[in-house]
């Protein structure tokens, strides 16, 4: 585990007075791997190490904790310091209805999400409505429907040969008919070098003023999240990200990068296939894991 | 220190960074480089351009190694392809997209809708048999996986079909009732034709960071994984993590998805896809 390969590398720092550069080489070396492994972007774990070797450099090696320990303790830190705050609300609009807009790359959890936003909004004693604006993957409306009835909410779509913008601007006359104070919208997957997709959801953005614009990706993302994070972050004045399949066993480095590049918090968790495994996230745990 | 011309260390510094960055992993870009070292001692390699030039032809021996040819031949009944993988990589799609190529092969195709769990999973495979023009085996929502399976394969038999596709449900491996649940799927293929399942395809998202190995190491132990399907290449993820895959489970990629339209399937084409890695 890396506990133990740092325990090694810093055996021989006892004694030694404070850490230096020099002597902390080798296990910030084993730390960078970690990182690496745990699918942290490449240019993030290049400045993050710089930024842990200045706070550590010069400290005094604390004779009561083992010199890993300590390094260990600043990489969590700074980790967790990154991915701010844990009780990072939704955004309630002050006059009904509060829209959510769900964005993301194909295949991440949208749909899914959406639903669990909703169960989660009732559970607070709001009325959702979930919106199908994704018209072009094969029954992508007809799956946010089965999960309407799951959840026990409204939904709405105009099907699939209507156009995503009009679902969306439709739906807000929609929302008020039925008394729904919540508009959440499913858009299709895209991806974020589709320019006429991304021209598409910026169209959604100016017509319908979401108050929460939710950029959702799967926890096992690589390397390619600092790509769709960036993208979607110029493009979309994004509010917030969900993480998705945080019940599997990806070390989730992609959560770094997400932060990073939307400046956004993660604001849940998917945590399961089922409409009920919507979580809060918890920085302490995520660093944890992150590390392995 | 420079290993003779304009070769220093900042060459292979930036070599690690485009494989790091491509998701290949430490452990398989640390023994690239490492190998890289050699062979750059050895032929007095002196810039980076003929480094590269190095570099991709050990790729390319890497990832010429397997059968990356699908062969759909049945042996005497049909060919039977499962297609598994975790939840959203592209399985159902990929599905539809194959049944397509080879039904334009002039073979007949025959698809199995054995996600029985995820919300309107059959009428999404089923839109695929309509646009393809061929038969779909399916059951009710919260039917046993197995049991459509074993109908399909079933089917498939007194129809005399050449090919046979069977979808199942995104499941994290992590999962140990999903993945009996998955070996069951298998088994119950096997039973009712013993040569089959001829094919079985991990379809792989290439956005996926390192976890991409562990999900193959894990399906491969349960099903027995033939060959990848390496999807949503069409983006900027590289999927260089089925490097790692070939090396350790010497499981070939055999197509790549390449967009979300009934002809975005490609035979997997090693030195393009390593071109592509580096562009
Ligand atoms: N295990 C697990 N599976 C999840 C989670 N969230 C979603 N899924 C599954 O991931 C798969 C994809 O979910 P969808 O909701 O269809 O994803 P999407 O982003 O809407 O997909 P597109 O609309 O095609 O872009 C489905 O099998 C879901 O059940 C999660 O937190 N954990
Ligand atoms: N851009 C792109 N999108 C793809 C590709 N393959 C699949 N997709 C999209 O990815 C999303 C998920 O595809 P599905 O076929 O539903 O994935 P799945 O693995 O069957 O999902 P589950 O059954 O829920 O686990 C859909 O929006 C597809 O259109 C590809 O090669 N490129
Ligand atoms: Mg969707
Ligand atoms: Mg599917």
């Amino acid at each position: 585990s890396l506990s133990q390969k740092l325990e090694n590398a810093f055996k021989n720092l006892r004694g030694q007075g404070k850490l230096t550069e020099k002597n902390m080489k080798e296990g910030l070396q084993l730390i960078r791997m970690a990182l690496l492994e745990a699918d942290v972007n490449y240019k993030v774990v290049k400045q993050f190490i710089a930024d842990v070797t200045e706070a550590a450099d010069g400290q005094r090696v604390i004779d009561s904790i083992r010199p890993d320990q300590q390094i260990v303790k600043i990489v969590h830190d700074e980790l967790v310091k990154i991915m701010g705050g844990s009780n990072a609300p939704l955004i309630t609009a002050e006059k009904a209805p509060t829209i959510i807009m769900l964005v993301g790359l194909q295949g991440q959890g949208k749909t899914t999400t959406a639903g669990k936003l909703a169960v989660h909004l009732k559970k607070k004693g709001r009325k959702p409505l979930l919106v199908g604006a994704d018209v072009y993957r094969p029954a992508a409306i007809r799956q946010l429907e089965v999960i309407a009835g799951q959840a026990g909410v409204e939904s709405f779509s105009l099907g699939e040969h209507a156009n995503p913008v009009d679902i969306c601007v439709m739906s807000r006359g929609e929302a008020q008919m039925r008394g729904c104070d919540t508009i959440i919208l499913d858009t299709a997957g895209r991806l974020h070098v589709d320019d006429a997709m991304m021209a598409e959801v910026r169209q959604i953005q100016k017509a319908v003023t979401p108050h929460e614009i939710l950029f959702v990706a799967n926890a096992m993302t690589g390397q390619d999240a600092v790509n769709s994070a960036k993208q979607f972050h110029d493009n979309l004045p994004l509010t917030g990200v969900i993480l998705t399949q945080m019940d599997g066993d990806a070390r989730g480095g992609a959560a770094i990068s997400l932060i990073q590049i939307t400046g956004c918090p993660i604001k849940f968790v998917g945590t399961g296939e089922k409409l009920e495994a919507l979580d809060a996230f918890h920085p302490q745990r995520m660093a944890d894991q992150i590390l392995g | 220190r420079a290993l003779g011309g304009g070769l220093g260390e900042e060459a292979f510094e930036e070599i690690e960074g485009v494989l790091i960055q491509a998701d290949l992993g430490v452990d398989t870009t640390q023994s690239l480089i490492a190998f890289l070292r050699a062979a750059a001692r050895l032929h007095h390699v002196g810039d980076t351009e003929t480094l590269i030039g190095l570099l991709k032809e050990e790729l390319a021996r890497i990832l010429e190694q397997g059968d990356h040819a699908a062969t759909w031949d049945g042996g005497g009944g049909p060919h039977v392809t499962l297609i598994a993988g975790v939840n959203g990589s592209g399985k159902t799609t990929t599905a539809g997209k194959l049944a397509a190529r080879l039904h334009r092969e002039g073979k007949s195709v025959m698809l199995g809708a054995a996600d029985t769990f995820r919300a309107a999973a059959a009428e999404q495979l089923t839109v695929w048999s309509e646009r393809v023009g061929i038969p779909i085996v399916k059951h009710q929502e919260g039917a046993d996986p197995a049991a459509v399976a074993f109908d399909a394969t079933d089917a498939a038999v007194s129809r005399r079909v050449d090919c046979l596709l069977i979808d199942t449900a995104g499941r994290l491996h992590t999962k140990v009732n999903l993945m009996e649940e998955i070996r069951k799927i298998r088994r119950v293929v096997q039973k009712r034709i013993p040569s089959a399942p001829h094919e079985v395809l991990l379809v792989l998202d290439a956005t996926t960071g390192q976890n991409g190995l562990q999900q193959a190491r894990i399906f491969t132990e349960a099903i027995e994984v033939t060959g990848i399907v390496l999807t949503k290449l069409d983006g900027t993820a590289k999927g260089g993590i089925v490097v790692a895959i070939q090396q350790e489970l010497g499981i070939p990629i055999k197509f790549i998805g390449v967009g979300e339209s009934i002809d975005d399937l490609q035979p997997f084409n090693p030195r393009e896809f390593i071109e592509a890695l580096f562009s």
